[in-house]
């Protein structure tokens, strides 16, 4: 008789529970209203089940936004883990939707759940992508804009990761002067 | 403590396994 020893198939565990929100512009309902928690995961597996499943950003109608933040933590400055912090902002021109958008946002995601930035991983909050017709954003989020030893790590690493040239430069803006910004644009606290 | 960290190289890998 014939003995089948079935390897069990163990996932991944990632070090930390993420959870993606998508939000839907509709502008006749308040915004927190056009936010929504989509799934949890916290293996590698589940992880990919979920981003094989869902539309690329892409794709996505204008005005559209996906969001990746560590479990309980709110993709809003005014969550508690982020009204102290800022995030790193990719901005990308309208070219660069069909080139580079999709695969800069799976980098993103594959720091965030890879835990890319050793100890300072504890920093990070989560990201956002945000497809617009005047040019998309794509940006991590920190929880401290005052830790500058994470910050800029984190802002040197994730340039690298995404492979941009030394001669473009990303800057790190705090939530609180996005939040309060006049029309002439918000200030970069750092730039790598 | 410990960390759970991943490279891209691996996750890249699982990305159509089983």
């Amino acid at each position: 008789k014939e003995i089948l020893i079935v390897q069990p198939y163990m996932k991944h565990p990632l070090q930390n529970r993420w959870t993606l929100w998508f939000y839907k512009n509709d502008k006749n309902k308040p915004w927190q209203a056009n936010l929504r928690l989509v799934t949890k995961f916290d293996t590698v597996e589940d992880f990919w089940a979920l981003y094989n499943h869902i539309q690329l950003a892409s794709r996505l109608m204008s005005g559209c936004d996906y969001a990746v933040f560590k479990d309980g933590i709110e993709p809003m400055w005014e969550d508690n883990r982020n009204k102290c912090g800022g995030r790193w902002l990719i901005t990308l021109s309208k070219q660069q939707r069909m080139l580079e958008l999709d695969q800069y946002w799976l980098e993103t995601l594959l720091c965030l759940i890879g835990e890319a930035f050793d100890d300072y991983s504890n920093d990070i909050c989560g990201a956002v992508i945000n497809v617009r017709a005047k040019g998309d954003k794509i940006a991590i989020w920190t929880c401290d804009t005052e830790n500058e030893e994470a910050v800029l790590h984190i802002g040197k690493t994730y340039k690298e990761r995404l492979g941009l040239p030394m001669k473009v430069v990303i800057g790190y803006q705090a939530h609180a002067d996005t939040a309060t910004k006049s029309g002439l644009g918000v200030k970069n606290k750092f730039v790598v | 403590g410990t960390r759970i960290i991943y490279d891209r190289k691996f996750l890249m890998e699982c990305r159509h396994s089983p």
